[in-house]
C-alpha cells in the first residue's frame, strides 16, 4: 500500500 | 483598470474547462506579467499554476496588480455562452468586485455582455522551487489521456518508470494488472506523436490516477504534454498554450510504506 503525500510537505507557503 | 482582449476566446474556454474539476475557486492575478492563477485542490494533493502572458492578448492593459477572486464553476457557466470562434474581452475596475466579459462573433454583428460577481478569496500561495528533474518525458497529450483512462480501470494508482529505453506506466488492482510502455520514437510523421525522454537518472514513482486524469482534461489545449519527475518530489505535468502561456500541474507522489 502507498500513502498519498501532500504538497504542503514539499512547497512552503509564501 | 484591467482590460484584456483575447482573439482566440476558445483558449480561455478550454483553459477553464480543464481546471474547473480540480479547483472550485481561486484568485486570478492580473499584473504586468499577464493573467495567472495558482490554486490547490481542497485536499492539498495537487496544485495548478497557469499563466497567460500579455502577448496572449491584444490589447492587454493592467494599471496595477490585483486579484480577481473567481468561482470556476460560475466562470465556466458564463464562458459556455461564448462560441468557440468568439473574441473575448475581460474587463475589471480597480478595486474589482465584478468581471465584465464581452463576446464578439467573427462577423462582428453580435456582441454579448456578461458580468461575473467576484469573491473575496483568502488563498494560500506556495513557493515552488526551481527543480532540475531526473527524468523529463515529452509525449502526445492524447496518448497520455488514453493511458490514464485505460489504467484507471485497474487501479487508483499508477507507477511511472522512466529509463533510457522508454517510459512505462503500470497499474495493479483486484482484477489484475496492466502496463503500457512507450519507446522513444522521434521518427514519426506527426510531431505530436513523438515520445522524447531526457534522462539524468532512472526514476520510478507512484501517483494517483484520479488526479492525472483530471490534468489530462487539458488535452484540448495542447497536443503535447511534458512529465517532469525526480524521486521524492512532486510530479510536474505541463501543457504549453502556444507560445503565450502554460498550464502546470503539480502532484504529490504516493509514498510506499
Amino acid at each position: 500500500t502507498a500513502t498519498q503525500g501532500r504538497l504542503d510537505s514539499f512547497f512552503k507557503s509564501t | 483598470m484591467f482590460e484584456a482582449r483575447l482573439s482566440q476566446g476558445a483558449v480561455l474556454k478550454k483553459l477553464i474547462e480543464s481546471i474547473r474539476d480540480l479547483v472550485s475557486e481561486g484568485n486570478f492575478d492580473c499584473s504586468e506579467n499577464g493573467l495567472s492563477l495558482q490554486a490547490m485542490d481542497s485536499s492539498h494533493v495537487a496544485l495548478v499554476a497557469m499563466l497567460l502572458r500579455p502577448d496572449a492578448f491584444d490589447p492587454y492593459r493592467c494599471d496595477r496588480s490585483m486579484p480577481l477572486g473567481i468561482s470556476l464553476k460560475s466562470l465556466s457557466s458564463i464562458l459556455r455562452c461564448a462560441s468557440n470562434d468568439d473574441v473575448i474581452t475581460l474587463r475589471a475596475e480597480d478595486p474589482a468586485d465584478q468581471l465584465s466579459l464581452v463576446f464578439e462573433n467573427p462577423q462582428n454583428d453580435k456582441v454579448s455582455e456578461y458580468v461575473l460577481n467576484l469573491m473575496d478569496i483568502d488563498s494560500e500561495h506556495l513557493g515552488i522551487p526551481e527543480t532540475v528533474y531526473d527524468a523529463v518525458v515529452h509525449m502526445s497529450s492524447s496518448e497520455f489521456q488514453r493511458i490514464c483512462r485505460d489504467l484507471q480501470q485497474l487501479s487508483d494508482s499508477v507507477s511511472i518508470d522512466v529509463s533510457k529505453e522508454g517510459v512505462r506506466f503500470s497499474a495493479a488492482g483486484e482484477v489484475g494488472s496492466g502496463s503500457i510502455a512507450l519507446r522513444q520514437n522521434t521518427n514519426v510523421d506527426s510531431g505530436d506523436e513523438a515520445t522524447v525522454i531526457e534522462l539524468q537518472q532512472q526514476v520510478n514513482l507512484t501517483f494517483s490516477i484520479k488526479y492525472l486524469s483530471m490534468f489530462a482534461k487539458t488535452t484540448p489545449l495542447c497536443g503535447r504534454v511534458t512529465l517532469c519527475m525526480s524521486s521524492d518530489v512532486p510530479l510536474l505535468v505541463e501543457y504549453k498554450i502556444d507560445e503565450v502561456g502554460y498550464v502546470r500541474y503539480y502532484l504529490a507522489p504516493k509514498i510506499e510504506e
